[in-house]
């Protein structure tokens, strides 16, 4: 059986809200190592990548492998009961029709108690290889959340070009052009405001600013972004979650080729 | 213009 106890509801809240845009259907993997997702969007463009570590709850208990198959937009009005500060616990039996979810406020002596039926959704796991990225880019999520919409005021698309100057963004549509370049910068006050660029080729891609902006919405997550690239293959979009566990929230973007 | 590739071109089923 499954038992994991979040301290937060809001971490399960802020995952289910950024990849609700992209996935309707999908399974929730259990196992001793923790809760993991994989998903990729209808049009095969973009694919969500969710590990939760069994250290990132207290406790955690799985004996056996369970997938959950969950719908998200059923999922979304469930946890809607839940404040964000409340204590989420998600069970389940071995071989579950329900996923069962308990809020606990700690403050006031409420529990809230919900059984959210499951579906079996037949997916299939993809293979991502091990990759060597030729740029990754270190950033603050918030501003990557500001580049990618204040551009797709201009066009659909972005370009991402790193080099050893920096990373740029540049979009060109109807009514002009815009760009926006980012130095390499340390902030040892605020090292969540630093910028770093580790380059071992110059790279330069386009994406789709629709879907970029999607990610985007798991920017409440993690102060920081990483951007990771090579010349075409799929850009790598990650987040951390719950501080230093290793837990991640991943996105990977098929790039637009040829021009 | 820049067509949209496909992930399936890059990520194989296990």
């Amino acid at each position: 059986m499954l038992e994991s106890r979040l301290e937060q509801a809001d971490l399960l809240k802020k995952v289910v809200e950024a990849i609700s845009g992209l996935v309707n259907d999908c399974n929730f993997d259990c196992n001793d190592s923790g809760i993991a997702l994989q998903a990729m969007d209808n049009s095969h463009v973009a694919l969500v990548s969710m590990m939760l570590k069994a250290e990132a709850f207290s406790p955690y208990r799985c004996d056996r492998n369970i997938a959950l198959g969950i719908n998200l937009s059923s999922l979304t009005k469930v946890l809607r009961a839940a404040q964000s500060s409340d204590i989420l616990t998600l069970k389940a039996e071995d071989a579950p029709d329900v996923v069962n979810l308990v809020f606990e406020s700690s403050e006031k002596d409420r529990i809230s108690e919900y059984d959210l039926k499951l579906m079996d959704i037949d997916q299939e796991h993809l293979g991502i290889p091990e990759t060597e990225y030729a740029a990754s880019i270190s950033m603050p999520s918030n501003e990557f959340q500001r580049i990618c919409k204040d551009l797709m005021n201009i066009s659909e698309s972005v370009s991402i070009e790193c080099t050893k100057e920096g990373v740029k963004f540049a979009a060109a549509g109807d009514i002009g052009t815009g760009s926006v370049t980012l130095k390499q910068h340390s902030n040892v006050d605020k090292p969540e405001q630093s910028v770093e660029i580790d380059l071992s080729e110059p790279v330069a891609l386009s994406f789709s600013l629709k879907y970029l902006v999607n990610f985007t919405k798991a920017t409440s997550l993690a102060s920081k972004v990483k951007l990771s690239l090579s010349n075409e293959v799929p850009l790598l979009v990650e987040y951390e979650l719950s501080g230093g566990n290793s837990s991640y929230l991943r996105f990977y973007l098929a790039p637009k080729i040829g021009d | 213009t820049a067509q949209q590739s496909r992930l399936d071109g890059f990520f194989k089923p296990k």
